[in-house]
């Protein structure tokens, strides 16, 4: 079961490092470029983005053009492993709802959701195109008892499943994040 | 089967990314830092340590003294799944051998282990301390027959099985990964 082993990864080598430190990376950025975006406390959330037929582009904007990069967050640096000074950052994004009014955020899409879609266009790695789907859901429900547990990660993220409607409308994605952020404020 | 996925993972979203990469970051940090070390080309790989045990120190310093840290390669800058301009980058070590000499090298450990092996310590993850060593195994078996088929990642890497004397010599690591080298010369 790859997406067990590949939430718990998630987690471990990711969330539960980056997550707890989130709320002071969006205060430093906000006070560095001295900016009244994210307004809302409640929206100082990790928003993670789960397609149900896990593709996923490397840029959101590529999914759709009323999704627009505005900066990154301060990074971490961490040893991790050998390696010296890994880097991890998020990325904010201004979202605009069909009035063209911005609305801002933290969000990415979950990375591990691009092996299983690679694995699923590898003959060699076991995974055919229907065990995917039902792979990223078993990531999705892993990923959220196991956040829904840890301390260290309380209301600091948002798990947005995505299903295929996104393939007809070119504003699917920024409508759902808009649903989640305007449920937040 | 938790390290099938791992051993995707770790190839997909890091050692078809890098390795690629390698000899010309390599290259660069020798001209960049005008060193002779790394002399012999055989050498330009990555050496990734596979400790039987899972358990992974984040300096490599921590597990023997005769590792030292010298400097970390030019980093690879990527947006990747919605973070924009991601880094990836490896560090280079010098190792002391039981003259005093030394040798240098790019190493690190298998980060996915440290998700096996902070499973293992978690209760709701499901593996026990018996399965992580079989999981370690089935990474290191997944992992071969994966990149020995990847033509992207040929000739550059060389995993390194540890098993578990680390306990009772203090250069180990050293003198392992010297055995690694010294066949390479
Ligand atoms: N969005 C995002 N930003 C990050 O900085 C990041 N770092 C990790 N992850 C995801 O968390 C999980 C745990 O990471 P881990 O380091 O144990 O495994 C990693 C690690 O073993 C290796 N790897 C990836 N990036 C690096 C890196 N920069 N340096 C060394 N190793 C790396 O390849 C595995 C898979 O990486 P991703 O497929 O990017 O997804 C990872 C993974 O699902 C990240 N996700």
């Amino acid at each position: 079961n790859v997406a067990h082993g590949l939430a718990w990864s998630f987690y471990i080598g990711y969330l539960k490092l980056v997550l707890p430190k989130l709320e002071d990376m969006i205060d430093r950025y906000r006070t560095q470029h001295k900016l009244s975006i994210l307004g809302h406390r409640d929206s100082w959330r990790l928003h993670i983005l789960l397609p149900l037929n896990a593709f996923i582009p490397d840029k959101l904007e590529d999914a759709d053009n009323h999704v627009n990069f505005c900066g990154n967050l301060p990074e971490i640096i961490k040893d991790r492993a050998g390696v010296r000074r890994r880097s991890y950052k998020q990325s904010v994004y201004s979202i605009l709802d069909q009035l063209g009014k911005p609305y801002h955020c933290v969000v990415e899409y979950a990375t591990p959701l691009q092996t299983l879609y690679q694995m699923s266009q590898d003959s060699s790695a076991g995974l055919s195109m229907e065990d995917r789907r039902q792979q990223v859901l078993l990531f999705y429900q892993t990923l959220q008892d196991i956040l829904e547990k840890s301390v260290e990660c309380r209301n600091r993220y948002r798990l947005i499943l995505l299903d295929d409607e996104g393939d007809q409308d070119p504003h699917f994605l920024s409508k759902e994040i808009l649903k989640e952020l305007q449920q937040e404020e």
